[in-house]
């Protein structure tokens, strides 16, 4: 396959650097369940 | 620039769970049969805003049965949710709300519910009884021996049944059937109906007088049978009705 070499690398470049311990928040939905699920 | 977009709302965010209470609530009070429903989880939340302080809420709910019948005066708070070994029911329902200057009012909901498997219940409890149909003759059979059973034995009205609430039945190691119903007081004194129980009515609405039997049927090694009945009172504004033939 061809790679758009231009966007891989500029990809590379937008990569925000994550905080060492980063904890990405949950999703919003579905929420807790709060007796048990069948 | 215009001003980001709210972020989405998740569903625990205290705003989905305020309108969830709405929405359960909703559903409790526009039920007229079998057991009142308690929230288990929000699934999802999506908000169509329609202008300044007015949205379009989207609720989607997973629910679960309580040990309350719907006629209860047992506030739902108070209510305990059918445990997973009792062969629990789930209540999946899609509501439409309104939030209006902070005000949720339900627009529209849509629910069915379904019992857990089989498989689930056996695979934690293999002795557990399971959920039996309405028409099987075991529960039938115990239903009508329990209800003469109390009404033989009461000093009080003469009770008619109004509906069976659920009926699961044990298979080993004993042969036992447990069974749920709705009652209602008649006009009758029990000894009265001794005589002519066709003759006994329900009370009109406005003396109306609910009430809930539960009772277990040993059918072998040797028949037993225990019954409790409470009567909840007169309840004025609630009443009860004869579910269509049509619907199971």
């Amino acid at each position: 396959p061809v790679a758009k070499r231009a966007v891989a690398e500029a990809a590379q470049h937008d990569k925000v650097p994550r905080p060492v311990g980063f904890v990405p928040p949950p999703p919003p939905c579905p929420g807790k369940i709060r007796h048990f699920k069948i | 620039a215009p001003a980001a977009p709210p972020a989405p709302l998740g569903c625990d965010d205290p705003e989905s769970e305020a309108a969830a209470a709405v929405a359960v609530s909703y559903i409790n009070g526009h039920s007229h049969h079998g057991y009142k429903f308690a929230l288990n989880r929000i699934d999802n939340i999506r908000i169509l805003p329609q202008g300044p302080n007015n949205d379009i809420i989207f609720l989607e709910l997973d629910l679960l049965e309580t040990t309350c019948h719907i006629l209860s005066p047992t506030p739902l708070q108070n209510c305990t949710v059918r445990s997973f070994t009792e062969h629990a029911v789930e209540g999946d329902c899609d509501v439409k709300l309104q939030k209006v200057d902070g005000k949720f009012s339900v627009l529209a909901s849509k629910c069915h519910s379904h019992a857990d498997s089989s498989e689930d219940v056996l695979q934690v409890c293999p002795e557990c009884p399971l959920l039996a149909t309405w028409n099987n003759t075991e529960v039938l059979t115990t239903v009508t021996a329990a209800l003469n059973d109390h009404n033989s034995k009461t000093a009080d009205a003469y009770l008619k049944l109004l509906e069976i609430g659920r009926a699961r039945i044990q298979y080993a190691p004993a042969h036992v059937a447990l069974v749920e119903f709705a009652v209602a007081a008649t006009n009758c004194s029990a000894a009265q109906a001794k005589d002519n129980a066709e003759a006994c009515q329900l009370l009109p609405d406005d003396q109306s007088n609910y009430g809930f039997c539960a009772a277990t049927m040993v059918l072998q090694p040797s028949e037993d049978l225990t019954v409790n009945c409470q009567l909840y009172g007169h309840q004025p504004g609630v009443t009860y009705s004869q579910p269509a033939q049509d619907t199971s």
